[in-house]
């Protein structure tokens, strides 16, 4: 059968950054093709094509419902493969090869993470499962 | 096919949206 994709609504303007991204206004409607984990959606909106911040889109169906998993306390060990340096409060920074707990997969791909007595935001695409290569 | 994400982390939410999740 056909393949319904879901709708998105964009909340805010978004101006592309790289070549494979789009640029939309606030209150555009997007098809969404891919959902990646690192918070890059790939989706299409009348005839263009690219990936958009999934932070800048809310579900047109349920607005109100929060689409992420549920926080996971005990935390999941990952380790970091890039260096991130804090830019906002709530975020961690972080050196490459650090192992730390990761408590809640946000779909923008800023997870929570915790290291020791510290917590914050880290970008999800620098990092990788314990145990695993980057 | 589809070309791969962007190779940097994206943008942080929206001032707007972030105020909606505290």
């Amino acid at each position: 059968g056909p393949i319904i994709l879901d709708t998105y609504r964009v909340i805010a303007d978004y101006s592309k950054t790289s070549k494979h991204e789009i640029t939309l206004r606030t209150d555009d409607l997007v098809e969404i093709v891919e959902k990646n984990q690192n918070g890059w959606w790939f989706c299409q909106c009348e005839n263009k094509r690219g990936w958009i911040p999934a932070s800048y889109l809310e579900p047109l169906d349920g607005p109100e419902e929060s689409e992420d998993a549920d926080p996971n306390y005990e935390g999941e060990l990952y380790t970091t493969c890039t260096a991130y340096k804090a830019e906002q409060d709530d975020e961690i920074s972080l050196e490459p090869g650090q192992t730390i707990e990761v408590i809640h997969k946000l779909l923008d791909g800023w997870w929570v993470v915790r290291k020791g007595d510290e917590t914050g935001h880290f970008p999800s695409m620098f990092l990788q499962k314990a145990g695993k290569e980057c | 096919s589809i070309k791969q994400p962007p190779q940097n982390p994206p943008p942080r939410p929206p001032a707007e949206m972030r105020r909606k999740r505290v």
